[in-house]
């Protein structure tokens, strides 16, 4: 409840009417920027316990990427080989959406939780928001991906290691590349 | 090389988009509809005076009132065309503070414009108000509508007000209107709507045209209480704001709007993502 309480107290700051119109001073806008980030970081926890019991990722860290508007999550920039993307869907109703995830210039591949693949795209992030200052050093790319989502499911991305193939369950050119644990997880998979 | 040609198509299964030879996007193509849509990015001078009387009013946080025309930015954009088998991009340079990258994803109707705009060059010392248009031929005799807080669409009529005669003093701002969710134009036949990821001030100033505005940086406060100008900067230098309009554009018969709607829930409340490293799963 402490941390929840943390973000109910911002949002009740947050209905002040010059901060939803913008008309606040300067240094008050940033003092909103702070309560705010500390209340999202602190709902965090409970999002991350809430996702642990909901899913079979008991110890996944469940990072929420704040700067994934600018293209930024160094999570999965320079994160682990594989990496799970847990999509939630706050709509009443089940949703297809392209989902973008902030990489390095590498060749991935993204199954689904069934292990099969799903078709992907690599595209750089434009050259000037890449400029951008504040943004040096990060993701080049961005791997692009179609989910369905009901309620709640996740994604693995990998990086491609080198041997030829066409997954044979969806028929997915993999550009030449595939990974001998994709493989493995796409038979267990496979409907007996 | 691509400069070079007269025009270039970037089409998926539902939505063909064209560029003139300036890279400007000039027609759109979707749901049985083409429509000559050409779209472009202006600035309006803001208003500076000392706020003593009404016509020395500045533009500010509170009110925007531009001092003139707009401005257009950029006559021709670099452009480059990114194909993946799911997405495709158009990453459009206006000039060194105004980009943008405009996308269509297969099985998707509709097209995403994702501008960047900033940091708002103050070099000459006159405060800007970024906007963007969207003109087309629908001929909408000055009516258009926006959203209710993301609620029922209320009609707008240029240069009218529901319940009284207005002395528009005002020819932009007076028939500027909060966009929370969308706007749209329509006629007999066709209806274009925009929609927003954020709350912006839009408008209809001329039949066909639709603009919503997208960044400011102004250098006057305008009185009305903040006791500053609104000149927000970060890491030194002007604030770069990034964000996304969608179009979409359809047969008025087909009842568009029902659509629009389920796209600007999305839009609103899309997934929200969650990352973990693998080797930490089980």
């Amino acid at each position: 409840d402490d941390n929840l309480n943390q973000l109910r107290h911002a949002m009740g700051v947050m209905q002040h009417h010059d901060a939803i119109t913008g008309t606040e001073k300067q240094h008050v806008a940033q003092d909103y920027d702070r309560l705010l980030t500390a209340a999202i970081e602190s709902a965090q926890t409970n999002a991350r316990l809430a996702l642990q019991k909901l899913t079979n990722l008991t110890s996944g860290e469940f990072v929420s990427c704040l700067q994934l508007n600018i293209s930024v999550c160094d999570f999965t920039k320079d994160g682990a080989n594989q990496v799970v993307v847990t999509l939630f869907n706050p709509l009443a109703r089940p949703s297809t959406q392209y989902v973008r995830v902030p990489v390095k210039n590498e060749a991935y591949i993204v199954t689904d939780d069934t292990g099969r693949v799903v078709q992907s795209d690599l595209l750089p992030v434009p050259s000037e928001v890449q400029a951008l200052s504040f943004r040096s050093k990060r993701a080049t790319h961005e791997l692009v991906f179609s989910a369905y989502v009901e309620k709640l499911r996740s994604y693995y991305i990998k990086k491609r290691v080198n041997r030829r193939s066409v997954d044979d369950q969806t028929g997915v050119q993999l550009n030449g590349w595939e990974d001998e644990n994709i493989s493995e997880a796409k038979l267990k998979a496979r409907p007996l | 090389d691509i400069q070079s040609r007269a025009e270039i198509v970037v089409k998926n299964s539902l939505v063909k988009l064209t560029f003139d030879g300036t890279g400007h996007l000039n027609q759109v193509e979707m749901n049985g509809v083409t429509e000559n849509i050409r779209q472009d990015f202006y600035y309006y001078n803001g208003a500076a005076g000392n706020n003593a009387e009404f016509k020395n009013r500045s533009s500010g946080a509170y009110i925007f009132r531009p001092n003139g025309t707009e401005i257009l930015i950029g006559n021709t954009v670099s452009f480059s065309v990114y194909e993946g088998a799911q997405v495709k991009e158009v990453h459009q340079r206006f000039n060194q503070w105004v980009s943008q990258v405009i996308r269509i994803y297969e099985g998707v109707n509709r097209v995403e414009f994702e501008w960047l705009v900033g940091p708002i060059p103050i070099n000459d010392n006159i405060g800007k108000e970024v906007i963007t248009r969207f003109n087309s031929t629908i001929k909408s005799n000055g009516v258009f509508y926006t959203d209710s807080n993301g609620r029922e669409m209320l009609r707008r009529e240029r240069n009218k007000r529901e319940y009284f005669k207005p002395n528009m003093t005002e020819a932009v701002s007076g028939n500027y209107y909060p966009v929370t969710a969308r706007i749209a134009i329509e006629d007999a036949t066709k209806r274009i709507a925009l929609l927003n990821d954020r709350a912006q001030g839009g408008s209809s100033l001329k039949d066909g045209a639709l603009e919503l505005m997208l960044h400011r940086r102004l250098l006057r406060d305008d009185a009305f209480g903040v006791g500053e100008a609104l000149n927000e900067t970060a890491f030194g230098q002007g604030l770069v704001a990034r964000g996304k309009v969608y179009l979409v554009l359809g047969k008025v018969k087909d009842a568009p709007s029902r659509y629009e709607r389920v796209e600007q829930q999305q839009i609103h409340l899309p997934f929200w993502k969650f990352f973990s490293s693998a080797s930490k799963a089980s």
